[in-house]
């Protein structure tokens, strides 16, 4: 789980069964403290393997909307509450909520989020704290880790914080300027899963960024089941950004897309829902 | 921890604030001290087990 705080952003993202949406509250009373007030609202997330697990109100999406809507100021007037549900595969949704003071989308950044499952069993072993290595500090076993995935190629320019967890899974935060990156990733076969996003823009050939680093990030894992999120929260929806994510995934890992999906959200701008398969064989 | 295994998706929240006075706080949200961030966090259920910051943000990786 990572949380990232900008003057006038926060971004937290968490895994498990942690109940994320308590932290809407204090956060805009903290940001009122500072005589900041609130202009978006956005809370996305895949579907859960289990959901059973999850605590309410993360049982539901329709409890989870209830729960943000009611956290919010009346001044965020712009809203909606989105599921979006590849017809191909209905247990691999994409659930959005945005809430918006202005009817106006004004976030430069466009945010990729990629899901990532049935990671290659070979790569997923870099995410093993290897026996005898106790010792070493969850730190220094992250930065292994880091080198040994070769995640530290995705974004060479990025300063990476990592960690290791015990006795498996990792997390990392990548820092380059004000770009923002994180991969968090739980190894173990039978629910492995590897999440990697990134803000990027579209300026100064973004596109082939965006492409050139998901490509980077999508070798480190070889999933064999992939969806990819992009938000275009300001910006103009942009085809050449689709095309270029289909087009790496086919040529990187034989992986056809299924899927894609797009909707509007007022004041928060456009999403794009891709989910990939392997080619039948 | 969930019964049969650990869930890896995750949930993500992000809030954007007008910045109409940055000239006289540019640091913003930055300035919450890391008590209170750590407050919000435990009712989360999360805790921060390494953090990193630059000129632009501050980033905190956590665990459950």
């Amino acid at each position: 789980s990572s949380l990232f705080v900008y003057p006038t952003k926060i971004i937290i993202k968490t895994c498990g069964t942690t109940q994320l949406l308590k932290s809407i509250r204090p956060f805009i009373h903290l940001a009122r403290t500072l005589n900041l007030t609130l202009r978006a609202c956005r809370y996305s997330r895949g579907s859960f393997i289990f959901p059973k697990a999850q605590p309410f109100p993360h049982t539901s999406f329709e409890d989870e909307v209830a729960i943000v809507e009611d956290s919010l100021p009346k001044s965020l007037r712009h809203r909606k509450a989105s599921v979006m549900t590849p017809s191909n595969n209905p247990s691999r949704a994409w659930h959005v909520f945005t809430a918006s003071a202005d009817v106006e989308p004004d976030e430069p950044l466009v945010v990729v989020e990629v899901c990532m499952t049935e990671l290659d069993r070979v790569n997923a072993l870099s995410f093993f704290r290897r026996r005898g290595d106790e010792k070493i500090n969850s730190d220094s076993a992250g930065r292994e880790m880091t080198r040994l995935s070769g995640i530290d190629a995705i974004n060479q320019n990025a300063f990476v914080c990592d960690f290791a967890f015990d006795p498996c899974g990792y997390s990392m935060n990548g820092v380059d300027g004000d770009r923002y990156s994180t991969i968090h990733v739980t190894p173990e076969d039978g629910f492995s899963y590897a999440s990697f996003e990134c803000g990027l823009s579209l300026y100064d050939d973004g596109r082939g960024d965006i492409a050139e680093v998901l490509s980077r990030a999508i070798d480190v894992f070889r999933p064999d089941c992939v969806s990819v999120a992009t938000t275009y929260g300001g910006e103009d929806y942009d085809h050449e950004v689709t095309k270029r994510v289909e087009r790496v995934l086919a040529k990187k890992l034989g992986l056809k897309c299924r899927s894609r999906l797009m909707d509007e959200f007022p004041g928060s701008g456009t999403v794009v829902f891709q989910s990939f398969t392997p080619r039948r064989r | 921890m969930a019964v049969s295994g650990f869930e890896g998706f995750e949930k993500r929240l992000e809030l954007r604030f007008f910045n109409d006075d940055t000239n006289k706080n540019p640091m913003g949200l930055r300035l919450i001290d890391f008590e209170s961030l750590d407050q919000v966090l435990t009712q989360v259920q999360c805790t921060v087990v390494s953090a990193v910051a630059n000129h632009s943000f501050d980033a905190y990786v956590l665990s459950e």
